[in-house]
Formats: structure tokens, C-alpha cells, sequence
């Protein structure tokens, strides 16, 4: 565990006033151990630890901590500052139109009921739209999703497009308040897929488009993030699977590369199992 | 991809840089580095031996289904949650079945939404039989259904599909294990096969996966999926390294033909690319 590693680094070294660079050097390899074994991408770990160590030099060490519990500090803020800030929170009372994305399996229809729930909870009237016209029973799981919220979920068409296209003018008509569109899932390097994902979100123009991502996603994560971002634009992310002990360094990874936010973490395959997005606990975990 | 331009000890961070990419993981890096720097490498050696040191990690067997004589097979697939398992099972069915096997499909997914007809839509477009109970039903009942409708029809292959499942979820294990004492129980020596499906875009979780359920429920052999993306699996490495597990089969697209035996010579060319 990193905080463990740090303090035996520092049980070596007596009371100092400020912290040296040796201090320091010593410190940053182990956190690069931890952040590489947490999935963060490599160069991201480099970069993060080059803004650290430039942070950590000269320190004077504060009276209530000791070395190693100071220097712990000083990642542990610099890591919730980069994961969060100031993070642009999904509008669950107000937002009209979710376009949901991302690989294969990493949670995307399990998670756009989610949100639908989450708005039913603030009596809203979504639409859920299954426009996966691919994934054998793919619109049969969105079904039987909405069907234990009571939100109606519209599956029409041959196509993705046609789909979207039939759910537009089914919302309208129903008086539907929001439309989260789940779409198939696909790889970035899928250029047919990712053109019909162009095209949805053109048509759609949607408030906020995500990008799910699976919790245990190891060093891709930069490529997959930044390829959707580039190709697609997305307005945040949401990480599944958090749930089990994977330690989620692709939420670094992505943040760091991106700079989109991280609003959601799926925390399990029930529909209630949404939770914000909370910087210092990814923090904790991510340190391990 | 480990293009290697110094030849001083610079390269070894080029080295490290490189296998970290693939998801191999930190420390089976470093002490794969170790081993290499110990012994008297030449640069232009380095790439050759970085290949042999990788393939003998791999090992040379065990690669292949194991089939016993006289008897159905039974392959149990586990995994957490959207790893491959169900999509694989249908591509599985396909490959033995047009290799001249008779299978049967299990539907022993009884708890996600729509997890059977996703199921029966792939036994359909194989055309292989799937047994398969009602939502919510127990998954070791309908596994033992399959074993019984197996022996008495004399198929060769049953092939299990379960429930994703996180290896932290103790209920979820102990229902996995409860599915493989029926499995036992019913046909000596099944499951013949304890695959877990992981996903080629996992980090370092997919070890711990693999260490979880082999020590939890026993694995025979890992089925790698998703290889047509853009992660390379370098996971499978460490997971070689440290618990002896061999990869099976590997997952290269979402089609009834997008299975293959897993070729370590191909995997670790694959990594160098
Ligand atoms: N434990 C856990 N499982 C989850 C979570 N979110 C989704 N799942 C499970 O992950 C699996 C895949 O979820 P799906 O919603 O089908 O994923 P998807 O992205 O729509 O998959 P495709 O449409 O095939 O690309 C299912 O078994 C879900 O129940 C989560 O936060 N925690
Ligand atoms: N590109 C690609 N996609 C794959 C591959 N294998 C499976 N998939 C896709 O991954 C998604 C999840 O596959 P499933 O077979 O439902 O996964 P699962 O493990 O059964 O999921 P759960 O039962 O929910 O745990 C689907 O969209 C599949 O089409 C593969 O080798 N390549
Ligand atoms: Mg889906
Ligand atoms: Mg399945």
C-alpha cells in the first residue's frame, strides 16, 4: 500500500524541516509503483508525478504531519484536484437528451437505466431509446429494464438512425421530458461504427454525451477516451463496474488526457447503483 | 511498439515503457528487465530475446480443449460482468459443431435481463440445442439438466454460460462453486474445463481475476476476447507468469466465426507489432 511504502521510506530518514529532493525521488517511485499498478496510463503516471515532484521540493513539512504524512497529503490533493475540481454535474432535474457510448460491455444499457431512474426518482418522464439494432436481444434487455422502472422504452426501426429518428417524434408526442439513447456498443477504430455514432449524435444534438467506461480498463484507456473525444466530442464519462476491486486508474488516465469529467460511477448491476462521481474517494483507491 | 533506438541503458526504460503498454504490468516487467539485464544482451540481440523470454513465459502447452474420451465435455465459462462469456459460447458451438461435435448450450444465466434470449439468439444462428430454464431459476439446476440431457443423448460438448460475476461478490463465488460440485458430482471429472473469459482492454485487475477464481473455484484456461480492438492482453503474460495459466482461445469480433485457438507465436509477434 502506497501510504504504508512512503512512511517506511520516511522512518529512515529523522525530523526535517523542509523536504528534500532526495526525500522526494525516493517518494515518486513508489507512487509511480502504485499509480502504474492502479492502471494509470504511463505517461500519464509521468507526467502527474513531474507535477508532483515540482510541488513537493523544499516543502517546509507542516508541525501536524510528519514527512511521509505530508508528502502523502500533497499527491492526495494534487490527485482530487485533477480528478475533480470543479466538476459540471449531469442535470438530472433538467437535462433533455442523453447520447450514451463506449466499448463493448462496459455498461452502457444497464447504465442509461440507471439515469432514467434517477429522473423518475425526481418524477421527470423519460424516454428510453434501445438504438443497439446489433447485440442479439440487446432492445429486449432495455425492455425489461424499463419495464421494472415504469419508464417507456422505444425500440422501432431496422436501424440506428431509424430508431432515433421514430423515438424524436415518439417523445414529442408522449410528452417524454428527457431521451437517453443507448447506443451499440463499438470500438474507436470501428470507422463504420463510429460514422453511425456521428450521425446520432448529429441528429440528436444531445445535452450531454457520454462516454462509459469500464472500471478495470488498463492502459488503452488513453487511446479509447481521447479517440471518442476526438472523433465524437463527449460531455463526460461514467466508469462501471466499481463495485469490485479494480482500482480505476483509467479515470486519472482520462482526465488527465481529455480533460472531461467524470460524473457517475456504476456501482453495481442494480438500477439504484449510480453514485456521483467523488474525487478524494477515486483518490484513495486509485492510491490503493 | 518496441522500436528500439538506444543502445545504451536508456533502452531498458524504452523496454519498460513498451511492456507497460501492453497491460503486462509493473512487476512482471521489471523482473522480466532483471533477467534480460543480467544476461550479456546485445541491442541488436534485444528484441529476439525479449520475444524468447516472453514465449517461454507462455509455455509451450496446454493450449489446447481439453476433450475426454468417453464422455460429454463439460466447459464451464465464468467471468465478471461483459467480458465476452455468452457472445464466446455462440461462437464455440459454431467452431465445434461445424468441426462434426454434437453440443448443447446451457443457459445457466438466470439472472440478467435478457441474458436467455441473447443466449437462444446464438444457439439459433449455429444451430445448435440450448437447455435453458426460466428467469430466476438455479443456475446449478439448469447445469445439471444439461449434464443429464448430455449423457443421455450422447452429445459430446456442453457448453456452460453463467452470470458475470465480480470475484469480490462471496455469494456470487460461492454460487459458482456450488455450480461446479453439481458439475462434479454428475460426471466425474467435469468440468473439464473452468474457462475465464477476460476482456483484453483489462489491467491489472484481470490478474487479480485470475488469481480469485483460481483459487476460489479453479480455472483451467483463460479465453481472451476483444483482441480486434486496440489493447494488446499483455495481461495474459503476467497471468502465465505467476499462476501458470494458459490462454485457450482468443475473441476477435463480435461474428459466429470470430473465435481462434490461441497461437503464442502469433500473440507475441501480435505484441511486437
Ligand atoms: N458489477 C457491476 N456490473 C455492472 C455495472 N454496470 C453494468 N454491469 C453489468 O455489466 C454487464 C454489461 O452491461 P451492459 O449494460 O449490457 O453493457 P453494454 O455496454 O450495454 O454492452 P454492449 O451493448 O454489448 O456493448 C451486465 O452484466 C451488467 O449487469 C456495475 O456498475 N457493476
Ligand atoms: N469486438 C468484440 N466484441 C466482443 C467480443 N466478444 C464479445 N464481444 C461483445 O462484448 C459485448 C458483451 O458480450 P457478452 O457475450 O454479452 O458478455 P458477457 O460476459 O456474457 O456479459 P454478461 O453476461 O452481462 O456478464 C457484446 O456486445 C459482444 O458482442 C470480441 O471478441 N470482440
Ligand atoms: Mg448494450
Ligand atoms: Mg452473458
Amino acid at each position: 500500500v502506497f501510504s504504508t511504502k512512503i512512511q517506511g521510506i520516511f522512518n529512515k530518514l529523522r525530523k526535517k524541516g523542509l523536504l528534500s529532493k532526495d526525500d522526494v525521488t525516493a517518494t515518486m517511485r513508489e507512487l509511480r509503483v502504485a499509480l502504474l499498478e492502479a492502471d494509470v496510463n504511463f505517461k500519464v503516471a509521468k507526467e502527474f508525478i513531474g507535477k508532483i515532484s515540482e510541488k513537493a521540493v523544499g516543502v517546509e513539512i507542516l508541525k501536524s504531519l510528519n514527512p511521509a504524512q505530508h508528502v502523502i497529503k500533497i499527491v492526495k490533493d494534487e490527485l482530487v484536484e485533477v480528478l475533480g475540481g470543479d466538476i459540471p454535474q449531469v442535470r438530472i432535474e433538467s437535462v433533455k437528451s442523453i447520447l450514451m457510448l463506449g466499448l463493448q460491455g462496459c455498461g452502457k444499457t444497464t447504465t442509461s437505466a440507471k439515469l432514467a431512474y434517477k429522473m423518475i426518482q425526481r418524477k421527470r418522464h423519460p424516454l428510453l431509446v434501445g438504438a443497439d439494432p446489433y447485440r442479439p436481444a440487446a432492445k429486449e434487455q432495455l425492455q425489461i429494464l424499463g419495464k421494472k422502472i415504469s419508464v417507456p422504452v422505444f425500440i422501432d426501426g431496422k436501424t440506428a438512425i431509424e430508431t432515433l429518428n421514430g423515438s424524436l417524434e415518439y417523445a414529442k408526442e408522449h410528452k417524454c421530458d428527457c431521451i437517453i439513447v443507448d447506443s451499440a456498443g463499438r470500438l474507436h477504430v470501428d470507422n463504420e461504427l463510429m460514422d453511425e455514432l456521428k450521425v446520432l449524435k448529429q441528429r440528436l444534438n444531445p445535452e450531454e454525451c457520454l462516454l462509459i467506461v469500464d472500471g478495470m480498463t488498463g492502459q488503452e484507456a488513453v487511446n479509447i477516451a481521447s479517440t471518442f473525444e476526438k472523433e465524437i466530442g463527449i460531455s463526460g464519462v461514467i466508469l462501471t463496474k466499481l463495485d469490485g476491486d479494480a482500482r480505476g486508474g483509467a479515470a486519472l488516465s482520462i482526465k488527465m488526457v481529455t480533460g472531461k469529467p467524470i460524473k457517475f460511477m456504476g456501482v453495481g448491476e442494480n438500477i439504484e447503483q449510480l453514485e456521483p462521481f467523488y474525487p478524494d474517494r477515486m483518490a484513495q483507491r486509485i492510491l490503493g | 511498439f518496441f522500436k528500439f533506438f538506444a543502445k545504451d541503458e536508456s533502452v531498458w526504460d524504452e523496454v519498460e515503457e513498451a511492456f507497460i503498454n501492453t497491460d503486462v504490468g509493473i512487476e512482471t516487467a521489471l523482473r522480466i528487465i532483471d533477467e534480460l539485464r543480467n544476461s550479456s544482451i546485445k541491442p541488436e540481440g534485444l528484441r529476439i530475446a525479449l520475444k524468447e523470454k516472453i514465449s517461454s513465459i507462455l509455455g509451450t502447452q496446454g493450449f489446447c480443449l481439453n476433450f475426454p474420451s468417453n464422455m460429454p465435455a463439460i466447459f464451464l465459462f465464468i467471468g465478471v460482468n461483459g467480458s465476452g462469456k455468452t457472445t464466446t459460447i455462440g461462437k464455440l458451438a459454431f467452431k465445434l459443431k461445424n468441426e462434426g461435435k454434437s453440443v448443447l448450450i446451457a443457459a445457466a444465466d438466470t439472472y440478467r435481463a435478457a441474458a436467455i434470449p441473447q443466449l437462444e439468439e446464438w444457439a439459433r444462428r449455429c444451430g445448435v440445442e440450448i437447455l435453458k430454464q426460466q428467469e430466476g431459476a438455479d443456475p446449478g439446476a439448469v447445469a445439471y439438466d444439461a449434464l443429464d440431457a448430455a449423457i443421455a443423448r450422447n452429445i459430446d460438448v456442453v457448453l456452460i454460460d453463467t452470470a458475470g460475476r465480480l470475484h469480490t461478490k462471496h455469494h456470487l463465488v460461492r454460487e459458482m462453486k456450488k455450480i461446479r460440485e453439481i458439475c462434479e458430482k454428475k460426471i466425474p471429472g467435469a468440468p473439464h474445463e473452468i474457462l475465464l473469459v477476460l476482456d483484453a482492454v483489462s489491467g491489472q485487475n484481470g490478474l487479480i481475476q485470475a488469481q480469485n477464481f483460481l483459487e476460489s473455484v479453479g480455472i483451467s484456461g483463460i479465453v481472451l476476447t476483444k483482441l480486434d480492438g486496440t489493447a494488446k492482453g499483455g495481461i495474459i503474460i503476467s497471468i502465465a507468469d505467476k499462476l501458470k495459466l494458459p490462454v485457450k482461445l482468443i475473441g476477435v469480433g463480435e461474428g459466429l466465426e470470430d473465435i481462434g485457438e490461441f497461437n503464442p507465436v502469433e500473440f507475441v509477434e501480435a505484441l511486437f507489432e
